[in-house]
């Protein structure tokens, strides 16, 4: 009894020390990876271990989608060092205050900063079955409360405190993200690379048409970006290698797509080397069309461009390719194969600020041409810069030829693009 | 009836699950609406490491109840006041009356965590929300294929 006493007080005041009072009086955790584990003691009657442990793993990272915290399991540190322990147990159990009611009504519980206890008389379910009560939606409703969210009464979120049978593919909505993301802030960090992916197809009547998907690449994984409907696709991030076979799996510095009357072609880029992407069979070229093999140098390719670059993207207005290193843009003709003439040219003259001293200067991590903005887009940092576009200058004359328009964060128009721990990259 | 059974029998056989409580009259309606914070907010996270204390208002569960029977209506005020609320965050009609809409609400399986709470550091109650449904949200128009399950 003593050494639970101590394991409780060592535990309350550990609790303690990893809150956080917010302005409003909401309390959240104030550190950015927690841990959790499942009680030894506490497993589940009716389900393997393996299937509770896939479910929590789950769960934990639909979180972590949304919002900048991860989560990981550990197995070994002290148990007064796990943030979260989640374990099932019937009527009085596990040295709960709080007595479960058998089969029916209550199906579980948890505490903010806390523990989360399932009643094992339900009958709890993997979300490979059609029946039962998802085990899942449960847990992803209970981490809710450890996190700090109350009872939600409205339909779709999954803070409401009845359970409803799980329709297939639940997934935390926009209203349930903004409310976590009340609590720990959005999602913000430096890319790689944005692009959007073009690839033609053939539609049911066998017509040619022409889609793109947006994607965002940080380090070794990346996300498609659901424009309609403001947020990652479900499930993202995957690694890089997953999705995009034959490039580094790693720390990409560029996409671009030549895309003229005469040329389409796809390029990765990455140190002093670069990659031919095959968009119809979703993959590098080891050998292209032409007979060059890849990867390729890019003072061969591109010759007069300096390598490593930060960036680049096609104009296809100019039909120049823009690389961009340091301070400085290159433009390359991609018809005449050579830098364009008055080249390299300081980025803050060829790209100029529209508000005084608010410009990125240069070491640009991102330059995309968003074909949902019609619009030219800076990345660095956390922020991110408008290139003004036709619209933008028939609508204000006054505004320089590529005038850059003041910062905004990225997080505030590309929503909820979340890091995973990578224990839960592969679930 | 099903056509079939399990050979077992174990499908008609009573499951020797301790099966729920549900809430049948104006008492266990009451006890409802004082363990999830409907009457007064509930002070869950200070009770996650002590025992169970008793209600304190048992006095509140007597009070305005002459009798359980669901026809007879609630004379507590803040018993009332406690279904009203609970109604009109359920989209239920707001009589203050125990009547079979409600009971069937209480009866539904829940989450076990009170919907008024007190924290500790903040005394005032943190309710239920209950936002509207219309969120303002950017709008975008884009071209892109419908997203793939999870």
């Amino acid at each position: 009894k003593k050494r639970f006493l101590d394991l409780l007080m060592t535990s309350d005041q550990y609790r303690k020390e990893q809150e956080v009072i917010k302005e409003g009086g909401e309390k959240a955790f104030n550190k950015k990876l927690l841990k959790w584990r499942m009680i030894g003691e506490g497993y589940s009657s009716q389900l393997s271990i393996n299937e509770q442990r896939y479910v929590f793993r789950l769960a934990f990272r639909m979180w972590s989608e949304v919002m900048p915290l991860d989560f990981e399991e550990d197995n070994t540190s002290p148990i007064s060092q796990i943030d979260i322990k989640l374990g099932f147990g019937r009527g009085r159990h596990l040295g709960c205050s709080q007595a479960f009611d058998g089969s029916g009504q209550e199906f579980a519980h948890a505490w903010f900063l806390g523990d989360i206890h399932f009643d094992d008389d339900e009958h709890f379910t993997a979300p490979s079955s059609d029946n039962g009560i998802s085990l899942l939606k449960v847990a992803v409703h209970e981490i809710g409360h450890v996190l700090g969210l109350s009872h939600i009464y409205r339909t779709g979120s999954i803070m409401q405190p009845n359970y409803i049978p799980q329709e297939s593919g639940f997934e935390l909505d926009w209203s349930d993200r903004k409310a976590v993301q009340n609590l720990y802030g959005s999602c913000e960090g430096p890319f790689d690379t944005v692009f959007d992916w073009i690839r033609k197809e053939r539609n049911q009547f066998g017509e040619l048409v022409v889609r793109y998907n947006t994607y965002f690449f940080r380090d070794g994984w990346y996300w498609m970006y659901e424009n309609r409907k403001n947020r990652t696709r479900y499930g993202d991030p995957i690694s890089v290698s997953t999705g995009w076979s034959g490039i580094p799996t790693q720390n990409i510095d560029a996409f671009v797509h030549v895309w003229t009357w005469t040329k389409d072609a796809s390029y990765f880029f990455r140190g002093t080397q670069f990659w031919h992407y095959d968009s119809e069979n979703d993959r590098a070229y080891a050998e292209d069309t032409e007979g060059k093999t890849y990867p390729r140098l890019i003072s061969e390719g591109f010759p007069g461009i300096p390598s490593p670059i930060d960036t680049a993207f096609f104009d296809r207005r100019t039909q120049y390719i823009y690389f961009f290193k340091g301070l400085q843009v290159y433009a390359y003709d991609v018809h005449r194969d050579r830098v364009v003439l008055n080249f390299p040219k300081r980025i803050v003259d060829v790209f100029p600020a529209v508000a005084a001293n608010n410009h990125p200067k240069g070491n640009i991590n991102a330059a995309y041409y968003s074909y949902t903005h019609s619009s030219l887009f800076l990345f660095k940092g956390k922020e991110f810069w408008k290139v003004a576009n036709d619209k933008d200058r028939r609508q204000n004359p006054s505004l320089p030829y590529n005038g850059l328009l003041p910062k905004r964060k990225t997080s505030e128009q590309w929503f909820d693009i979340c890091n995973v721990h990578s224990s839960l990259l592969k679930l | 009836e099903k056509l079939f059974h399990t050979r077992d029998q174990s499908d008609v056989q009573s499951s020797s699950l301790q099966q729920a409580e549900l809430v049948t009259d104006l008492i266990s309606a009451q006890q409802y609406l004082v363990k999830y914070g409907w009457t007064e907010p509930v002070a869950w996270d200070l009770s996650s490491t002590r025992d169970n204390e008793p209600l304190k208002d048992f006095t509140l569960m007597q009070e305005g109840i002459t009798d359980s029977r669901l026809d007879e209506p609630p004379k507590s005020p803040s018993l009332i006041n406690a279904l009203k609320r609970f109604q009109k965050l359920n989209n239920l009609p707001t009589t203050g009356r125990l009547d079979d809409a409600t009971i069937n609400a209480m009866n539904k399986p829940r989450c076990g965590v009170p919907d008024n709470q007190i924290t500790k550091t903040n005394p005032e109650k943190q309710e239920t929300e209950k936002l509207s449904e219309n969120k303002t949200r950017p709008l975008n128009n884009s071209s892109s294929d419908p997203p793939k399950i999870r």
